[in-house]
This record gives C-alpha cells, sequence and structure tokens, in this order.
C-alpha cells in the first residue's frame, strides 16, 4: 500500500504583504490548512486521489485570499474570468475550463468534463451555459468580487506596463 | 492561482489547479492553469504536477508534461526533475513554483519568486508556508 500524500498551492507570488491588510497571512496560512484537511480526510479513508484534489482545490476556489473562484484578480475590465483543470493520472483522463464567469466551482466543472465528455477543453459563456445545464450552481460574478482586488486592480492599471503581472500571487 | 496534487493509497496520482489569472488581464488572455500538460498534469507512470507563475513560460516550456516526461524518459527524481523545470523556465525568462507528486508517494515542491502559499500533509506529518524562508 502506498503512502498517501497531498501537496497545495495558494500561488507564487512576488511581494511580501502585497495585500493591505495584516491579517492576510495569517487567514491564508488557515485556508492552506483548511485545504489540507480536506483533501488529507478522503486520503486517509482511503478515498481517491482526484476526490481529493477537487476538495482541496474546492476549499482554496471559496477562500477570499487567493486567486482563484471567489476573490480572484479581476480583468481590465473589472469583472472575474476563471478558469481551471483536473486530470487523473489513472488513464490521463482530463477536463479543463477557461473564461468562465458565474460558474461558482470552475474544478468541479473540469472535473464533470473529465467523466462524463464530450470534450475535455470549454471556454467562455458557453462553458458556463453547459455547467448551467449540468446542474452546476451558477452566481452573479460580483459573487467573486472583492474590494480588495479592486484596489489592486486600480494599483494596476495606474502602473500601466510596470505592472508586475504575479505580484499578487 | 491555486493547485492541489495527490497520491492515493493504491499510487495513483491526480492533479488540478485553479485561477483567476493575472491583475488587469485583457484580451481574453489565458494562462497556463486550464492548459493540460502546461500547468496542470497527471501520469501514474510519472507525477502529478500543478504549476503558478508566469503562465506564458509555462505554456511554451510545456512545464507540468515536462517533468513527467524527465521522470519517464530521462530517468530524473521527482525533486531532479521539478528543479530542473525550474530552472529551465528561468532560463528563457520565467518564474514561478511547481508542486508534484509520485506514484510511489515521493512530494516536490519548488519556486523561483519570493513566495508561495505551500502545504503538504501525509498521515505522519504536515506543513504550511508562504515566503521562501519560511
Amino acid at each position: 500500500m502506498t503512502k498517501w500524500r497531498i501537496v497545495i498551492h495558494g500561488g507564487a507570488g512576488s511581494e511580501r504583504i502585497a495585500h493591505h491588510d495584516p491579517t492576510h497571512e495569517a487567514r491564508a496560512l488557515a485556508g492552506l490548512n483548511a485545504a489540507l484537511d480536506a483533501g488529507a480526510a478522503i486520503l486517509a479513508d482511503g478515498g481517491s486521489a482526484v476526490d481529493a484534489v477537487e476538495a482541496a482545490a474546492r476549499v482554496l476556489e471559496e477562500d477570499p485570499c487567493f486567486n482563484a473562484g471567489r476573490g480572484s484578480v479581476l480583468t481590465e475590465d473589472g469583472v472575474v474570468e476563471l478558469d481551471a483543470a483536473i486530470m487523473d493520472g489513472r488513464d490521463r483522463r482530463a477536463g479543463a475550463v477557461a473564461g468562465l464567469r458565474t460558474t461558482r466551482a470552475p474544478v468541479t466543472l473540469a472535473r464533470r468534463l473529465m467523466e462524463q465528455g464530450p470534450h475535455v477543453f470549454l471556454a467562455g459563456v458557453a462553458a458556463d451555459r453547459f455547467a448551467a445545464k449540468a446542474g452546476i450552481e451558477q452566481v452573479g460574478n460580483d459573487f467573486f468580487v472583492l474590494p480588495e482586488r479592486r484596489r489592486q486592480l486600480e494599483e494596476a492599471l495606474a502602473a500601466g506596463n510596470d505592472a508586475d503581472p504575479i505580484k499578487y500571487g | 492561482t491555486i493547485g492541489a496534487v495527490a497520491v492515493d493509497t493504491h499510487g495513483h496520482v491526480a492533479a488540478a489547479t485553479s485561477t483567476g489569472g493575472i491583475t488587469a488581464k485583457r484580451w481574453g488572455r489565458i494562462g497556463d492553469s486550464p492548459l493540460i500538460g502546461a500547468g496542470t498534469y497527471a501520469d501514474d507512470r510519472a507525477a502529478a504536477v500543478s504549476a503558478t507563475g508566469s503562465g506564458e513560460y509555462f505554456i511554451r516550456a510545456v512545464a507540468a508534461h515536462e517533468l513527467a516526461a524527465r521522470m519517464r524518459l530521462g530517468g530524473e527524481t521527482l525533486q531532479q526533475a521539478l528543479d530542473g523545470v525550474l530552472a529551465d523556465l528561468e532560463g528563457i525568462g520565467g518564474k514561478g513554483g511547481l508542486i508534484a507528486v509520485a506514484p510511489d508517494g515521493e512530494a516536490a515542491w519548488g519556486f523561483t519568486t519570493p513566495a508561495m502559499y505551500r502545504g503538504m500533509a501525509s498521515a505522519d506529518d504536515r506543513c504550511v508556508a508562504i515566503y521562501a524562508e519560511d
């Protein structure tokens, strides 16, 4: 029997305290632990690696500390566009989505594609429509938008071409 | 960007990545995260990988698949392959981080930015960290 293991990331950043909130780091560490809890509980119970990575990713998508799902960065137009992918090492099945605006759980839509197809990769509002038909929760785009990300967008637009694209992780 | 890689008690691996992209993104730009083989890849013959960083470079380097290929075809260990891909990325001007697990239960991470939110857990241990010096 193999020793189970889960590893997660919440983004690579280039600035200490790029966020204007001194509690951000403590909240982010708590979010990382919550994601590890979700994945480890499945693996410790003999569950699959696919279930574990989807569960951990869902915790991080819902956590406003991280640039995914709720709390994502904003496009230059001030909206959130979401991308996600999931892949199963057993048979290299995969699902991927890009440019979502109303699907609350991007990684869950990617998994639905991986398991039921008909395609590997869907993009844009048509992908949101596919999710809605599949019964995957839809929300208004403002569900994903946080004031701190609006501030960062204004900062990035003011910096123009000098903005560091991965400053916020 | 967030990501998770896992190996279960049956030795199967999986990877997931999810992102909002980059701040002030325009023109429908899509980065590496949803591109299978660039920001997300899983193959029981080698490893499961999730990436974060300057997406255009991870796309060009086909980073996640490259890490698995270095192991499967080049015989590198998980950490050697991960470090090699990060060095390759730096060579073309990219920066960021990778997390990976192998079917034998090995796990690895690495990053070329000052920080990467990261965590690791198994039946015996657990850690979370943000900065390189943490």
